[in-house]
C-alpha cells in the first residue's frame, strides 16, 4: 500500500469489503447498521459495545494505549494502537486518536476518538 | 481487486470469561 502506514490496506480508502450477506460496499461507505447487520447473520461472532475509558500516550511513538470497557460486564481491554489506527464508533463512523493522521495516511474520513465512544467491536457468540 | 470480509475491520476484543 502506498499509505505510509502500517495498517491493513482494508482500512484504505475505496478497499471493498464484503459484508456478510454477501454485499459489497467501500470501506468509507460502512453504516452501523451494516456490521449490525453482518454479526446477525454470522453463526460465531457477535457485535459488544466497547466503551472507551482512556486514551494514553505509547511509550513507542506514533503508538496510543486505549482502554476499553467491553460489554455487558464491563471487562477492562487495553490495546495498544497506531495513532491512525480507525475504530468505528456506534452511530457516528470512523474515529481515530489521531484522524488528520488517518485521513492523510489511509485517506479515510475520520473523526477525534474520545473518552466515552462507543466503538464496536467482536466477541464470540456465547456456544453453550 | 481483493475484498476483505467485514469483520478484519473490527477489533476482537474478547474479555476474559468468568461465568
Amino acid at each position: 500500500a502506498p499509505s505510509g502506514s502500517s495498517l491493513p490496506a482494508y482500512f484504505i480508502k475505496g478497499s471493498i469489503i464484503q459484508l456478510a450477506d454477501g454485499e459489497l460496499k467501500h470501506v468509507e461507505d460502512l453504516k452501523t447498521e451494516d456490521f449490525i447487520q453482518s454479526a446477525e447473520i454470522s453463526s460465531e461472532l457477535k457485535i459488544d459495545s466497547s466503551t472507551v475509558e482512556r486514551i494514553d500516550d505509547s511509550h513507542t511513538p506514533n503508538f496510543a494505549i486505549v482502554q476499553f470497557s467491553v460489554g455487558e460486564h464491563r471487562a477492562q481491554v487495553s490495546v495498544e494502537v497506531q495513532v491512525e489506527y480507525p475504530f468505528f464508533v456506534f452511530g457516528q463512523g470512523w474515529s481515530s486518536c489521531c484522524p488528520d493522521r488517518t485521513t492523510q495516511l489511509l485517506e479515510l474520513p475520520c473523526t477525534k476518538l474520545s473518552v466515552g465512544d462507543v466503538c464496536i467491536s467482536l466477541t464470540l457468540k456465547n456456544l453453550r | 481487486v481483493p475484498v476483505f470480509p467485514w469483520h478484519s475491520l473490527v477489533p476482537f476484543l474478547a474479555p476474559t470469561q468468568s461465568d
